[in-house]
């Protein structure tokens, strides 16, 4: 299994629709200085149903819309879906690729979609732990943040173990 | 499930002493179960026994123990700027080699890093791509020629993020320009 | 008191303003007075009356604003790595021109900077260096080659750090390279 | 006036006696991972009266001693000297040179010395302060920390420009 497309869409600066297909082995994302490579892994963070301001780094979650620049309104939506390729039957299901959608609509509620089925958050969460992407096994380093597994308490890096287990 | 905990920590600490002799030729590393902090047992009248050392409140804990070439033991908190980093990337490939994830996502994890120590994170990268998909973040440019694939990030006067992509094959390495992406 | 700070403040606001220009080409930064979170004044029977926004408990604090070139204002926390640590080194040099220090020492202040923000971060070391003296920590190389002095810290198997020094002429700069310090 | 020398004695990584002379303009110090190099800021800081275990980075004042090498005893006694030029009499009393100095003796006391005459960590303090290196100036910007700046509430911020007043 691996991570086959990214779309964000309204994310961030991401105000046009943006897609980056992946390949197994090693992607390497470069980029100016405050050009958007840390929020394509916010994306990332946000379809996994993060609610984390500090991982996220917002302060409401309305500030993973695309607040405008001096020649863009704001945006009033944003989309990002996952898609992992399933070849290897991980995720059971007989799909040859699994969904991960997330929505926000200025001032409703969060939407989760599963294969662009709306479902609750819970279900993406149960449905990630079963593809190896639960939240203790720590898929995605923030920046500036390598140091944060080390420096964590003894008990806390037992879980990355048990999740591991 | 305390068996399968423990036969994972013996899995994950051969990984982490592995993983560490490529990150730290000449070093050391380990990882130890150690107590949780002991409660305090208190009795009726509320006076504090003796802590009894064995049966803290829940299981133990696990403590990393990383000693580069030459030096004692160091306390985590005594390690460098890049040292700290190679360990944590010590510790994130120990538990990815007993527990893969389907991908995982480097933000600038080599930032630290000085040209040897960049090097030694790329032969770990390389030897394990087949384990896990890596999707690496990076201003290094020795980074850069280590993708099969290499994305772009720009934004124009505008405050919008655009990608292109571009596939590097593996010859062509050592010709690339990050500018020119 | 506040005559003096007020006096310091319009002057460091003047630097920030044009520090920023030189990191953030076409950008804008500027320092805003803001009042004290306001004291909540409460009556006697402990209801708090309406907030006074005047009267704080302090005096008003300094809050910095940057907005990189094409983009809104933004609020410090949606900056990026690389944006957030130019803006400290602009705040920085923004009082040190105030009120210079006899050295600076910048720890890898450079580290999460791209080469563009590398050259503009030294740019402004070079144009200050009558102002203060500056000793830089730095694995990057183009920093490397704007220094007048070089240090070359060492550590031998043993665990004991060793400094040599090579004063560099400035038009030897372009043939230096650092692994043979 | 501009810092011209640095001592340091088993302070640290620095087991044996290492002396750095600087120059004004622009100095740049480089070396391997883990080399002693953030060691050389962390001595500054010490012999500046520094008492905090976070830009010291120690858990008690006893880890600034050097604490041995498989080669090597741990050491019993570390010093720190810095000598500022004063060739502009910015520190005043007509000398041409300054010394600031730190000393630490396991299980004794801290002692400090102005011109290799003991005195108080106050006089310390002060001396620092007239010569322009008051710790709210920020002159060391440690490794990692050069967010800290801006992260500051805004009534610190107010702090640094009153120094500056
Ligand atoms: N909701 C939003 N709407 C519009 N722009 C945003 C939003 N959130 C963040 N940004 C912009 O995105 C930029 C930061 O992008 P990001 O952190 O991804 O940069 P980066 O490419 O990782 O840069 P660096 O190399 O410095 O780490 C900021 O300049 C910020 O203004
Ligand atoms: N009291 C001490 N006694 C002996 N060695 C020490 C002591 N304190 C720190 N060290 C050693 O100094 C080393 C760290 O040095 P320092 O942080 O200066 O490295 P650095 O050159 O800044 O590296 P980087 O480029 O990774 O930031 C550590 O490996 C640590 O073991
Ligand atoms: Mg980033
Ligand atoms: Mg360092």
């Amino acid at each position: 299994m691996h991570l086959k497309t990214l779309r964000l869409r309204g994310f961030k600066s991401f105000a046009e629709p943006v897609e980056l297909h992946f390949e197994p082995g090693v992607s390497v994302i470069v980029g100016p200085n405050g050009s958007g490579k840390s929020n394509v892994a916010d994306g990332l963070q946000w379809a996994m149903a993060s609610l984390s301001p500090t991982e996220l780094r917002t302060q409401v979650a309305a500030d993973v819309l695309f607040g405008g620049s001096v020649r863009r309104q704001a945006s009033g939506f944003a989309e990002v879906e996952m898609v992992l390729d399933n070849e290897d039957g991980r995720f059971g299901s007989g799909r040859p690729e699994v969904s991960v959608m997330r929505r926000l609509r200025r001032d409703a509620d969060t939407e989760y979609l599963l294969n662009r089925v709306p479902v609750r958050r819970l279900d993406v969460q149960e449905a990630l732990a079963d593809a190896g992407l639960g939240r203790e096994l720590h898929a995605i380093v923030s920046q500036g943040r390598v140091d944060e597994i080390l420096l964590s308490r003894p008990d806390d890096r037992r879980g990355f173990i048990e999740e591991a287990a | 499930i305390t068996e399968r905990f423990d036969a994972t920590f013996v899995e994950v600490e051969r990984n982490f002493a592995q993983v560490i002799d490529t990150l730290f030729p000449g070093g050391r590393g380990r990882l130890r179960l150690v107590e949780p902090p002991a409660a305090v047992l208190v009795d009726d009248d509320g006076v504090a026994d003796e802590p009894t050392p064995a049966i803290g409140p829940g299981e133990p804990g696990v403590e990393l123990e990383v000693s580069p070439a030459g030096k004692q033991i160091t306390r985590l908190a005594m390690l460098s700027g890049g040292e700290k980093a190679l360990a944590a990337i010590a510790f994130l490939f120990a538990i990815m080699l007993a527990r893969p994830c389907p991908f995982y996502v480097l933000d600038e994890v080599d930032a630290a890093l000085d040209d040897t120590n960049v090097e030694r994170f790329l032969s770990l990268v390389d030897r394990y791509r087949e384990h896990a998909q890596f999707i690496v973040i990076t201003h290094q440019k020795r980074t850069m020629e280590a993708a099969d694939v290499l994305y772009g990030v720009t934004m124009a006067n505008d405050g919008i993020s655009k990608v292109v992509s571009r596939r590097l094959p593996r010859d062509r390495r050592e010709a690339f320009d990050p500018a020119v992406v």
